[in-house]
Formats: C-alpha cells, structure tokens, sequence
C-alpha cells in the first residue's frame, strides 16, 4: 500500500475510492476519510504508511469489541440453539454445515434441524450435510410448518441431550412482510419450549452484498434478535466493508466469516486481518 | 428524492443562460451520491457523470421546468441509454436445439431462473430439456429435478462425471427426445478460481452455447465490476439476468454490469416462484437507481 507514493491530497482522495471500492458506502466512506484529512491537517503523518496504519486501527476500532469474532455464546444449560437467517442464496446452508463440523470437532454433540421446508431439495442439501458431518438431522416434508419442524427440534435436543442446535431457515427477502413474520414465529415456538433460546441468532450476509446489507440487518433484527453476521463467500475479491455501516447503525457483531464451500471454510471474525485484507 | 436535492442544489440557477460545468457541479456531485448508495461501481459512476456532464453542458435552461428536473431527466435519459433497450431475444437455431448456458456466482439464482427460463419458454411453444450440470452443490441435482417435475419439463443428469461432458452428452439427448432448446445450469462458482473458470469455458467450447447469460444478484455491490468483467473475459457472454429485484436493493449492479460488458440485461428475476420472471425494463431500472 502506497510504497512510494507521496503522502497528499491525491493519496487521500485514492483512499476515499477504496474505501467505496469495500463496500463501506459513500457515507462511512467520507466519515472515516474526514478524519483522514483532519489528522493530515493537523501534520499527525510523517509518511503514507502513517495513513495506512491510521486507517487500519480506526477500522479495527470499528469492529472490534469484546462481542466480535466471539465464539458461539453456550447456554448455561444445553442445548445451545443458534438460529440461522438470511436472504436467498446467502450461504445459510453452507454455513451451518461449517459450524456443525467445528462444533463436532469440538467434541459437542450437534443436532441440525431443517427449518426450511419451502425451497426445492433444501431438505435434501442439508440433510446431505449431516451424513457428511455426521450428526443428525430434525426434518419434516416440504411444506410442513417451519415452526413446527423448529419446536420438534428443540424437543429433540432436549431428549437426546444435544449441545448444540442449529436451525436452518428458509432465505427471504427482508422485503417480505409475511415471510418475515413466519421467522418472528419460528423463534417465538422455540423459545415456548426453551424459553432463554435462541443464544445465538446468526444473519448470514453475502460479502458481495452492496448497502441493501444495512436495510437486511435492521429489518432482520426488528423480527428476530440477532446476535451477530456470518460473513460469507469472504473468498471471493469482494470486502464486505458494508460491515461497517452495519456496526454503525445496527450495533451488530461480525462473529464468522465463510472463506469457501467446504464445512472446513470457516473463521472466526479477526478485525486486524479484516483491515488488513481491505486494502490488498 | 434525487429530484428534491437536485432542485435544491439548482435552486440559485437562474432561468436565462446555458448550463455550465460550474453551475451543475453541485448538482452532479449529488447524483454520484445517489449513484454510490445504490451500489454502483464508482469508476462507473465516475464515467457516467462525465458523460452526463458533457450532455448538460451549453445546454439552453428550460424555462417551462425547474433546473434540477432538467438535469434529472438528462441523467435518467443517460442511465435508460446505457442499460437499455429492452431485449428478451434469444437466438433460436432453425436446425438442432438451441444452448442456452447459465453461469454466475455461488448462490446468484441460476437453478431457479432455469426453471423459469424453462417455464418461460414453455409458454412460447417450445420443449426445454433442463440439464443438470452441477455435480458439486450437495442436491443441486435433486434442486433442478424438482423444478422440471413442477413444471412437466425433462431433466437431464448423469450419476457420475464432469460438466463438460455431461452437457455435451445433454445436447445429444435433446436431439434424441425432440427437445428444442437445451438449457445448462451450471454451480456456482468465483472468477478468481482458475480451475472452475476453465471448467465453464470448456462447457461452452463443447457445446458452443447459442446464448450465455450471467446471473447477477440485485443487490451485489462495487464488486460486481469484478466478477462480470472476470466472467465476460473468459466467455462470449450473450446477456444478463438480474436476479431478486423483487427487494429494495437500488441495484446498481445492473449499471456496472452493462456498463463493463457491454451485454444487454434481458430477463430480471422478480421472486422465487417460477412464473416470477420479465424481461428486463431500462427505465423502470433507471429511476430505481436514482431513488
Ligand atoms: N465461495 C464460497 N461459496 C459459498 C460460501 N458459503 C456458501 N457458499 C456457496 O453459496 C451457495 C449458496 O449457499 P447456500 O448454503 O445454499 O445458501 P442459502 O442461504 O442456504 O440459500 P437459500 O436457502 O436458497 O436461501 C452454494 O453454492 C454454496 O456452496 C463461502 O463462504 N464461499
Ligand atoms: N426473492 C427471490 N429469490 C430468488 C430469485 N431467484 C432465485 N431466488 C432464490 O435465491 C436462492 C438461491 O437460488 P439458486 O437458484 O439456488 O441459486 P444458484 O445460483 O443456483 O446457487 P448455486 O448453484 O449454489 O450457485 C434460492 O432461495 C432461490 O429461491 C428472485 O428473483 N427473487
Ligand atoms: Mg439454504
Ligand atoms: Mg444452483
């Protein structure tokens, strides 16, 4: 980064395009590059890499905190419930099937439930996973009740003393009242039968999701408590800077990221290595 | 509104002159604003702004209309230009099926809008066989299956094997079973995987595809430059299908996607149902972005 570059107005406004080019939106994009210009005002930087580093603490600043990149927050009794959400083809699936392996490596006993009985062979997907993975799988038939998969679920985990649950769900666009609703349900049915469930509700986000991320977030939140972001598909060139925006205005976490499509693909949030990686 | 704070911007514009560089810049800087919060890519945004400028420039000020709603009109004409026109074609064969190979990143909505495409093309008369050429996705297979018993199309897949050969296999089938137009779905993949990138690019030298289409999601932001670009250097992309529009992503991928490859946008995707599916409309497109 901007070896042998002079340090001046040019070089910052190069910044501001790369701040944009993350996905960091014009408005956090020209927060965080006016603070640039101030502290340049003010003489604070020798050379580009002062700027650079500059950058990297406030970015890290930013996202960082005791809540990101935690791991999943345990129940004080099992079973754990994570509830996973999220738009269409976000990777929910794909990521639960990560966890589940990190769990069982972890040496908890996991229980997958099948919560999304709308979409062709979503069943079949993750039922897949569980044969990989080996743990085991609460489903019904396409278009049973998503609700009522979700309390047969938790039903279970408490029978066969799972440590962790995790739920898939349907994708939906935060657009849709009814599907939103049908979610606010399925978390409403699992805490009647766990009542300090879900510990952790995941949104799974698509790093190359533009600002409509910040809209997902708020209107996810508003229907169930989230509790954090996966980020996924973090492997391709895309950012995911929009994350920032998201801390900003939603206050929410980034506690995975999705770095392929394999059950090993996964990390936990490291804000340093996200800075970093944002201006490769 | 972007008109609201055009004609605030314009507000000191008097209504006898041209319009100057100096006199819209203000306004101009708006419009990039509302272009960069609707996800378009900045260096887009930055031509297209040039451009715009140099439409707006020595213009004679309307007196009829307000300043900022003269310049709003230049930019939307400008966005309906550039991403239009409306274009559902497809290149039918008169001889042999016509290969239609969808293509995309992870999770874009290319099995779903198969199955649309199919349904689509059903109601036009013609005899769709449906080909399942992801053997990576776990129940990718099972996923297009379903479509095709739902709609009463045929599914061609294999057991075992590799892409290419099972689309090329696919082709050979269709002529066998009357089927006229051979839709390719194929797994999603990243344009910086070298090897997939090489698998799809010899799906589409094997079975030298009449359309190939790139299946974006709306709301992908500044890095769809990337991945489109990536893609329409390693295929002869024929189109763009711009997938679940039916949110309230602005979707300025759609801009920087025309505006990198130069390839028309012909269907969008508006739902998960499979009769939720249009051709594309520049104008209704234009004056989303702009919000
Ligand atoms: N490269 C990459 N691909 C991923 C990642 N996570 C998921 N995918 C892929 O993204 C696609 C969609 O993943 P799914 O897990 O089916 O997504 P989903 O959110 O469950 O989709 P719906 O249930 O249809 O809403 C699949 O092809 C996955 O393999 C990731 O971290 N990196
Ligand atoms: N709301 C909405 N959802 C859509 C649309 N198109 C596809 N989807 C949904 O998006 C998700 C992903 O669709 P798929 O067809 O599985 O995507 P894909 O590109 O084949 O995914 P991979 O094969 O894993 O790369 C599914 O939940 C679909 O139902 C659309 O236009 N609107
Ligand atoms: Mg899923
Ligand atoms: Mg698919």
């Amino acid at each position: 980064f901007a070896i042998g570059r002079k340090l001046d107005q040019d070089l910052i406004d190069e910044l501001e395009e790369k701040l944009i080019a993350a996905d960091m939106g014009p408005a956090t994009a020209t927060q965080i590059i006016d603070e640039v210009k101030a502290a340049y005002k003010a003489r604070a930087f020798k050379d580009p890499n002062d700027v650079y580093v500059f950058l990297k603490d406030k970015i890290r600043a930013l996202l960082g905190g005791p809540d990101a990149g935690g791991d999943i927050r345990f129940a004080a009794t099992p079973p754990t419930v994570v509830l996973v959400v999220g738009v269409n083809g976000s990777g929910k699936t794909t990521s639960i099937a990560k966890l589940a392996s990190i769990l069982t490596k972890e040496k908890k006993k996991v229980l997958l439930a099948a919560c999304d009985t709308f979409r062709a062979a979503a069943v079949e997907q993750l039922e897949i996973w569980s044969q990989r993975i080996g743990v085991e799988i609460i489903k019904a038939q396409t278009g049973a009740d998503p609700a009522a998969v979700a309390f047969d679920a938790a039903d279970a985990a408490v029978a066969r003393k799972v440590d962790v649950l995790l739920v898939d769900t349907a994708g939906r666009l935060h657009t849709k009242e009814n599907l939103m609703q049908e979610l606010g349900k399925i978390q409403r049915v699992i805490k009647k039968k766990l009542p300090d469930a879900p510990h952790e509700v995941l949104l799974v986000l698509d790093a190359t999701t533009g600002q409509n991320a910040i809209a997902q977030a708020k209107t996810f939140r508003e229907v169930v408590d989230v509790t954090g972001l996966f980020l996924a598909k973090l492997d391709g060139t895309a950012k995911g800077g929009v994350v920032i925006g998201i801390r900003n205005e939603v206050g929410l976490p980034v506690k995975f990221v999705g770095v392929g499509e394999t059950p090993d693909d996964v990390e936990r949030f490291d804000p340093d290595a996200f800075a970093e990686a944002l201006f490769e | 509104s972007i008109t609201e704070k055009l004609t605030a911007a314009f507000s000191r514009l008097t209504s006898r002159g041209k319009l100057t560089e100096a006199n819209i810049q203000e306004g101009l800087r708006e419009v990039r604003q509302a272009l960069l919060e609707a996800d378009v890519n900045f260096k887009v945004a930055k031509d297209f702004i040039a451009s715009v400028t140099a439409k707006a420039v020595g213009k004679e000020v309307i007196e009829s209309i307000r300043p900022g709603q003269q310049i709003v009109k230049i930019v939307h004409d400008e966005l309906v230009a550039l991403m239009g026109p409306t274009d559902g074609y497809i290149h039918w064969q008169s001889s042999g099926p016509t290969v239609i190979l969808m293509a995309g990143l992870q999770g874009s909505g290319k099995t779903t809008t198969c199955g649309k495409l199919a349904k689509y093309l059903v109601k036009k008369g013609k005899r769709p066989l449906l080909v399942a050429a992801d053997v990576q996705r776990p129940a990718a297979i099972q996923q297009l299956q379903v479509l095709g018993k739902d709609l009463g199309v045929p599914v061609y897949a294999e057991p075992s094997g590799r892409p290419p050969k099972i689309c090329e296999r696919a082709i050979g089938h269709a002529k066998e079973t009357d089927r006229d137009v051979v839709i390719l779905d194929t797994a999603g993949r990243l344009h910086i995987d070298a090897a997939l990138m090489q698998e799809v690019k010899e799906v589409a030298d094997r079975t030298k595809p009449d359309e190939i289409f790139l299946v974006c999601d709306a709301m992908t932001g500044q890095d769809a430059v990337n991945s489109a670009s990536a893609f329409h250097a390693q295929l002869p992309l024929t189109g763009v299908v711009l997938t679940k529009l039916d949110g309230d992503a602005r979707g300025g991928a759609a801009m920087s996607v025309k505006a990198v490859t130069g390839k028309p946008i012909k269907f969008v995707g508006l739902g998960e149902k499979l009769d939720e599916f249009d051709e594309f409309h520049p104008d209704r497109m234009a004056s989303r972005i702009l919000g």
